[in-house]
C-alpha cells in the first residue's frame, strides 16, 4: 500500500509538472 | 531372640529387594536419558522454524524497499530533467529552444514508457519499450531465410543423373575419383595386433599382456 501511494505521488507530481512545460511550449508556439 | 530373627528377617528381605530397586533405578535413569535426547531434538526445531520464518520475512522486506527506493529514484530523475526544462524556457523569456520529446526520451526509457508526446503520460505508460524482440525476429528470420538459400543451391546436385541413375556431368565424375583417390590412400596401422574371441573384449587382452597397466 506504502509503495503504490508514494507512486501515485510521484505521478502526479510528474503529470503537473507535464502540464505546466506543455503550457510553455503552446504558449511560445502562439 | 525374637528381635534378632526379625533383624536377620528384613535384612535377609532387604537383601532379596535390593537388586529390584537396582534394576529399576537403571530403567528410571535410562528412561531419563531417553526424554532429554528427546527434548533436546525438539528445542532445536523451534528456533530453526523461527528463524526460517524471521528471515524470509526480512528478506520480503528488503525486496519491497529495494522496489520503492528504485521507484523513488527513477521518477526524482523525471522531476529533475522537467524541472530543469521549466527553469531552461523560464531563463530564455519563454522560449522554447529545444525538443521536450527529445529531452525526455532518455528518462522515459528509464521508466519503461515510449513517450510520442510528453502530454500522452497516462496514454504511453502502456507502451512498454520492446526493442529486443523485434531485433531476435528479424535474426530469425536471416536465419531461416539463409537455410532456405542452402537448401535451393544443394538441390541442383540432384539433377547430374540421368533416367538410368548413371552420374553423366564431368565435373561430379572427376570430384568422385578424387576421393575414391583419397580414400585409398587411408590405411589401418597395423604395428599391433589384437587377437580377442569376441569383437570388442578388451578386458581378456589386458590380463593376458603384462606391459599394459591395469587402469587401462
Amino acid at each position: 500500500l506504502e509503495h503504490e501511494e508514494r507512486e501515485s505521488q510521484l505521478k502526479k507530481e510528474v503529470e503537473i509538472l507535464e502540464h505546466q512545460l506543455n503550457e510553455l511550449i503552446v504558449q511560445d508556439k502562439t | 531372640m525374637f528381635m534378632a530373627r526379625q533383624v536377620l528377617r528384613n535384612g535377609l528381605f532387604l537383601r532379596s529387594l535390593a537388586p529390584i530397586k537396582i534394576t529399576a533405578r537403571t530403567v528410571a535413569s535410562a528412561n531419563a536419558g531417553i526424554k532429554r535426547k528427546s527434548r533436546f531434538d525438539k528445542t532445536m526445531i523451534k528456533p530453526l522454524l523461527l528463524v526460517m520464518i524471521f528471515g524470509s520475512i526480512l528478506n520480503a522486506v528488503i525486496a519491497e524497499k529495494r522496489n520503492i527506493i528504485d521507484m523513488e529514484r527513477k521518477y526524482k530523475l523525471k522531476l529533475d530533467k522537467l524541472k530543469e526544462l521549466i527553469r531552461r524556457v523560464h531563463d530564455n523569456n519563454g522560449k522554447v529552444d529545444f525538443d521536450a520529446d527529445d529531452e525526455l526520451k532518455l528518462v522515459n526509457l528509464r521508466l519503461g514508457i515510449v513517450g510520442k508526446n510528453a502530454t500522452g503520460m497516462k496514454e504511453d505508460e502502456t507502451d512498454i519499450v520492446v526493442p529486443k524482440e523485434e531485433s531476435l525476429e528479424e535474426i530469425w528470420q536471416s536465419i531461416i531465410d539463409e537455410a532456405k538459400k542452402e537448401v535451393i543451391e544443394k538441390t541442383p546436385d540432384a539433377g547430374v543423373k540421368n533416367k538410368e541413375g548413371i552420374v553423366t556431368d564431368l565435373n561430379v565424375l572427376k570430384d568422385l575419383e578424387k576421393s575414391k583417390k583419397e580414400d585409398e590412400k587411408v590405411y589401418l596401422s597395423g604395428d599391433v595386433h589384437m587377437m580377442m574371441n569376441q569383437p570388442g573384449d578388451l578386458n581378456e587382452i589386458a590380463k593376458e599382456h603384462d606391459k599394459i597397466p591395469k587402469f587401462l
